[in-house]
């Protein structure tokens, strides 16, 4: 797209792979070009950098209203729900929000919610060490609900400033494990009217256009309070939630850039875009 | 579906006779937007659209009473034989233990994929050995070894710390010495931009040589799976893909640009959780499932 010296149809061809190529999607893509064009025609731009900023420019609209960090001073114990597709990071992302935390000062309670998944709970329990965190958990194959009730009822009576519940992957496409995270969901909210204050779908980067499905089934089902993006370590440019951006408008909470501890940082909107285009 | 979309640009032909060239652009354009909907890779839906135009403009369409389904039925074809043959069995050829080993992304499936073949194995009358070579994710070895207990097989003591070059030599050791014929070997989930991480399987390989190194491929992938196959491809030359969570609805366009450009077999397809969720691909199902 650098090398361009004018605006042609060969460069909105450049920009519309170099969109599709970012896992934006092409119904996306071909929105946001035609907004681009508008403006260029509109101010008459010539400069095929500045077309590029434009461009830029309505990615960062979409995004950047989306970048709210999650306020876990709102409510004692803030509780959060951790949901999502398997093999997406939940349980990793978990570790790291809890160690971000107690860094912070705050008592965080961790609920062992995949009670299904081989060794989940093991895994679980490595990242609650990590982060200083407590686990509360039952044997494998318990009710999730059960464990959810359990830790926020551990949370309230140990005075925890946070409690995080970890869920087992499952497709949006299984009604009955959506039905699932309803009922541990429902379960939560009869200890803590509120709770879970925060339900926080976690997306992996390297997704392509199944994304938007995930997060409107997830959505529908149980009400998405945000959004956290991992892997963007990766090749992959995480355009996937520029779509979901666009029609759910679901606050992007963190995003995750590596398998290590501190390895989360908040979405920063315009380094997202930035990268997108680097 | 694409063919619901095709109606709508090929009916108008009914009423004007003969096919002109601009209907079968409207045509390629549709293709085009459903390709890329299902994730296939930009340049692979490029090049594959060439390979449609061409047919299409063919008398087969042309001339055809029924342009839009001989369309349909071209493009079809075209992506069935992409796709490759039905898929290829394991090569399990070599001196017992024979090697399989399972590399890809983090998340991707490949330690429950592994279990999941452990199963097709046995069932095979095979005897054979899990291995669990990833000492860095927390309990990925307990996961491993809790899948093999459940399935009553033989796995290696692995413990975190130990290099895992050095697990599998051992855990080789320890299959012969059980009288396994097989020895599967479950990988970390690396980025194929961590050199360190690359530079760990192609020691495994070169210490092993395995008959089947399989690159394990979540469904769900977008515009990137070639691109992180084709890493994988140049520094240990897989020989089959495993394309893994095809029992949601991912399109999967992920697994047409892996095959288009790498030209590796798709050997196994995971549907589901659970150890008996594994079946062999078919290339004319994934074909009608991205066209979907
Ligand atoms: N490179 C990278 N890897 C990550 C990131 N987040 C998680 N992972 C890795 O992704 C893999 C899956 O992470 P998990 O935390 O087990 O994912 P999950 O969603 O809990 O998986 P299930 O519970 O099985 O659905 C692990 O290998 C993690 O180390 C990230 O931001 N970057
Ligand atoms: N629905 C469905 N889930 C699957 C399938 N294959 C694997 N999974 C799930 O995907 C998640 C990740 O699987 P793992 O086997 O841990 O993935 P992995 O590649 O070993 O992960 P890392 O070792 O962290 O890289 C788990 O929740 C599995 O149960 C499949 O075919 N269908
Ligand atoms: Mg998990
Ligand atoms: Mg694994």
């Amino acid at each position: 797209i650098t090398g361009r010296k004018e605006i042609d149809d060969d460069l909105y061809e450049d920009l519309e792979e170099a969109l599709v190529t970012a896992d934006i999607g092409v119904q996306t893509a071909y929105k946001l070009l035609e907004n681009t064009r508008e403006t260029v025609e509109r101010k008459d731009l010539k400069d095929p950098a500045a077309l590029r900023d434009v461009l830029k420019g309505q990615i960062l609209e979409i995004v950047k209203t989306e970048a709210i960090p999650m306020d876990a001073g709102s409510a004692k114990p803030f509780v959060i729900m951790v949901v999502g597709v398997n093999g997406v990071g939940k349980t990793t992302t978990i570790g790291k929000i809890a160690a971000k935390y107690g860094q912070e000062g705050k008592k965080v309670v961790i609920a062992a919610g995949d009670t299904f998944r081989a060794a989940a709970i093991e895994q679980l329990e490595v990242w609650a060490n990590r982060a200083g965190a407590e686990i509360v958990k039952q044997d494998a194959g318990a009710d999730p609900s059960a464990v959810a009730y359990d830790a926020v009822q551990a949370g309230v009576s140990r005075g925890a400033d946070v409690v995080i519940v970890d869920t087992a992957g499952r497709l949006h496409t299984k009604a009955n494990l959506m039905e699932e995270l309803k009922k541990i969901k429902r379960v939560m909210s009869k200890i803590v009217p509120d709770a879970p204050h925060e339900t926080v779908l976690v997306l992996d980067a390297t997704t392509g256009q199944n994304a938007i499905n995930q997060a409107k089934v997830f959505n529908d089902a149980i009400e998405l309070t945000g959004l956290i993006l991992t892997k963007l370590d990766g090749t992959s440019k995480g355009g996937c939630i520029v779509g979901i951006c666009d029609e759910l408008q679901v606050p992007i909470r963190m995003i995750g850039i590596g398998e290590k501890v501190d390895d989360l940082r908040p979405f920063n909107a315009v380094e997202f875009v930035d990268a997108m285009f680097g | 579906s694409l063919s619901e979309r095709l109606n709508g640009v090929i009916k108008d032909l009914k009423g004007h006779g003969k096919l002109s060239e601009k209907n079968i652009q409207d045509a390629l354009k549709e293709v085009r937007m459903s390709l890329l909907e299902a994730d296939v890779n930009f340049r692979v839906v490029k090049d594959f659209l060439k390979q449609v135009q061409d047919r299409a403009l063919g008398a087969e369409v042309m001339k055809s009473l029924t342009p839009g389904q001989q369309f349909v039925k071209i493009v079809h074809e075209e992506l069935t034989e992409l796709m490759g043959g039905k898929g290829q069995e394991l090569n399990l050829v070599g001196k017992a233990p024979v090697p399989i080993m399972f590399v890809g992304l983090q998340g991707s499936g490949k330690t429950t994929s592994v279990g999941k073949t452990a199963v097709i194995l046995k069932k095979k009358g095979r005897r054979p050995f899990l291995v669990p070579a990833d000492v860095y994710r927390p309990a990925a070895i307990d996961q491993l070894k809790t899948l093999a207990k459940a399935l009553h097989m033989p796995v290696f003591e692995s413990a975190v710390g130990m290099d895992p070059v050095n697990i599998c030599k051992l855990a080789r050791e320890e299959a012969e010495r059980q009288g396994c014929d097989t020895m599967i070997i479950d990988t970390a989930g690396r980025l194929s931009i961590d050199e360190a991480m690359m530079d760990e399987l192609v020691k495994i390989k070169a210490e092993m040589k395995p008959s089947e190194i399989l690159f394990v491929a979540d469904a769900m992938t977008g515009q990137e799976a070639v691109n992180v196959a084709a890493t994988f491809n140049e520094r240990v030359d897989i020989t089959g893909v495993v394309l893994t969570k095809m029992d949601s609805d991912a399109r999967g366009g992920a697994a047409l640009s892996i095959k288009a450009v790498l030209g590796k077999p798709i050997k196994l397809v995971g549907v589901g959780e659970k150890m008996d969720a594994m079946e062999t691909f078919h290339p004319d199902r994934m074909a009608g499932r991205i066209l979907d």
